[in-house]
């Protein structure tokens, strides 16, 4: 039998199954837990039964309907600027392996934080502009032709975390696609010095991180029961 | 693991402790939290006519009536969960990503003779 196959015993692989999962995780980078779960797992462990039982469709931290929170690392990969500019500071592909969806998940919340080394980087000097454009892309980094920028910021102060909502962009409520790839470019321009010289906040560029919220099959037959 | 029971168990339906570890059955390395949790389980009898106080529909205390009449003939109604409540699981998944999941009926609250 499959479980056999798979080492496990017929009730572990129930019981894996039951949990929605096809078969056990071996986690061989596990990534640190982001605040945020913790917070919504501890505020949880707090509700009494009966409250519990209310907020099992909800994610009362993010206020959005959800039974699930994935945060998806990032598996993509920088690129040259390439661009004829030289105001380019950062040009990298977001590669976000969505796979671990099941059918049936409805997306309710997408957001795209961005991490920077804040230690490193005390910047901009008066005057100087951070310019950041998000493109869809495809799986090998070329943005869509013909499309503009999903979202476009700029800052002038750089904190150490930036979010950014992308539940219209990915079409919040239908079932997302098997992987997303995103083209994040950083450019500067503004202040004193070389277009390079004002490229330190790119260089305190940390990680990159998707959290996305879905409703899972239990909450829709109790939508429908309701 | 069932911890050792009370001394002197009630013998009427009702629920009983049962604390499920999750390093028991060899999960702790993708489990992030809890560590395990208290499921419980209900367990005991339904005898006439006290099922009538212990959670039933009507059709239990007929048939708990019943089986105090032919106890060969009709079997005592059983003892079951009839209100769980759901717990959150924090895990990576097949593709390490972090999860926070929300399971249904993971907690025996309430048991009724059924």
């Amino acid at each position: 039998s499959p479980a056999a196959a798979s080492g496990l015993s017929p009730q572990e692989s129930a019981l894996l199954r039951s949990l929605g999962l096809s078969h056990k995780p071996s986690p061989k980078s596990p990534a640190p837990v982001p605040p945020v779960l913790w917070r919504i797992f501890h505020k949880r462990r707090t509700l009494p039964g009966p409250q519990a039982e209310l907020e099992s469709c909800r994610v009362e931290e993010l206020n959005v309907p959800g039974s699930i929170v994935r945060v998806f690392a990032d598996q993509g990969r920088f690129l040259p600027e390439g661009q004829p500019q030289g105001r380019l500071c950062l040009r990298k592909l977001l590669f976000f392996n969505l796979s671990a969806l099941e059918e049936g998940e409805r997306l309710t919340m997408a957001q795209l934080e961005l991490r920077f080394h804040h230690s490193s980087y005390h910047g901009p000097s008066p005057g100087q502009v951070l310019e950041l454009r998000l493109y869809r892309a495809s799986p090998r980094g070329l943005p869509r032709p013909g499309r503009g920028p999903l979202l476009e910021r700029s800052f002038v102060q750089l904190r150490k975390s930036l979010l950014f909502d992308l539940s219209a962009a990915l079409k919040a409520g239908e079932a997302p696609a098997r992987n997303l790839a995103l083209l994040l470019e950083i450019s500067a321009s503004g202040g004193p010095g070389s277009p390079r010289s004002l490229c330190g906040a790119s260089d305190a560029f940390a990680a990159t991180s998707l959290l996305l919220v879905t409703l899972g099959r239990q909450c829709g037959a109790a939508r429908s029961r309701r | 693991s069932a911890p050792s029971p009370p001394v002197t168990p009630s013998p009427l339906c009702k629920p009983r402790r049962l604390y499920i570890s999750f390093s028991d059955v060899g999960w702790e390395n993708w489990i992030i939290a809890p560590q395990g949790y208290l499921a419980n389980y209900c367990g005991g009898e339904c005898p006439f006519p006290l099922a009538a106080e212990l959670n039933s529909t009507n059709h239990a205390v007929l048939q708990t009536m019943v089986h105090s009449l032919d106890p060969q003939g009709t079997p005592q109604p059983c003892c079951v969960p009839v209100r769980l409540s759901p717990i959150s699981i924090l895990y990576y998944d097949n593709s390490d990503n972090v999860v926070l999941r929300h399971y249904e009926d993971m907690v025996v609250d309430e048991c009724g003779c059924r």
